[in-house]
């Protein structure tokens, strides 16, 4: 099946998001 | 507004931040206190910047993120048959890495990093000691040698260690369990 995977940018990315 | 602002991102699994604080006391199941479940991204994130960073917790305690419905013990159903890569900090590391090093780990387990091998993943322990740091990850199934070695060739790459000068062990809970003072387990793989 499919599975959700973020690279390492992407969790960064959200870090300060509102 | 785009929905990618009112979204939240889902993440493959649920987690759950524990916290461990040594009171003498009490009994070792009762200092293991849950802090927060999350299964989004921005759960995530809300829950690490609010918390006090590994670095600044006081020698005898522990952070710990398992998938939910895992206790980080050896003695659950999940974690029984497996084991941990682990990896004893040195004093400079303890200065200068630690928190680098945790929050790596954290976005290797949310991430889902290890691919398909994610499955064997049950959850990672942090522990503040005078004697010296430790990380771990832990594995469930001691059998999935292949799964073992490549988790633990993935997660040395992600910390950036130097691949010959350190060496990291795979220790087994059924073997941690049974050994006498401060000896350490064998280490059953190593990378």
């Amino acid at each position: 099946g499919t599975r959700i995977i973020y690279e390492r940018h992407e969790l960064l990315q959200l870090r300060n998001s509102p | 507004i785009s929905p990618e602002l009112l979204i939240k991102h889902p993440l493959q699994n649920s987690w759950t931040l524990w916290f461990y604080k040594n009171d003498k006391q009490k009994q070792w199941e009762e200092n293991q206190r849950e802090i927060s479940t999350f299964d989004t991204v921005e759960d995530f994130w809300a829950l690490y910047n609010h918390i006090e960073a590994a670095s600044r917790l006081q020698s005898g305690c522990d952070y710990s993120l398992f998938k939910a419905g895992i206790k980080p013990m050896w003695e659950d159903t999940k974690n029984k048959s497996g084991g941990r890569w682990l990896i004893n900090l040195t004093r400079q590391q303890c200065i200068n890495d630690l928190d680098s090093y945790w929050l790596e780990t954290l976005l290797c387990l949310v991430g889902e990093a290890f691919d398909e091998q994610s499955d064997d993943i049950c959850g990672t322990v942090v522990q503040i000691r005078t004697k010296g740091d430790k990380l771990a990850v832990w594995t469930g199934d001691l059998r999935n040698n292949d799964g073992i070695l490549k988790i633990g060739m993935k997660y040395k790459e992600r910390l950036g260690l130097p691949n010959k000068v350190c060496v990291m062990g795979y220790q087994a809970h059924a073997d941690s369990m049974v050994i006498c003072g401060s000896m350490p387990a064998q280490n059953r793989f190593t990378v």
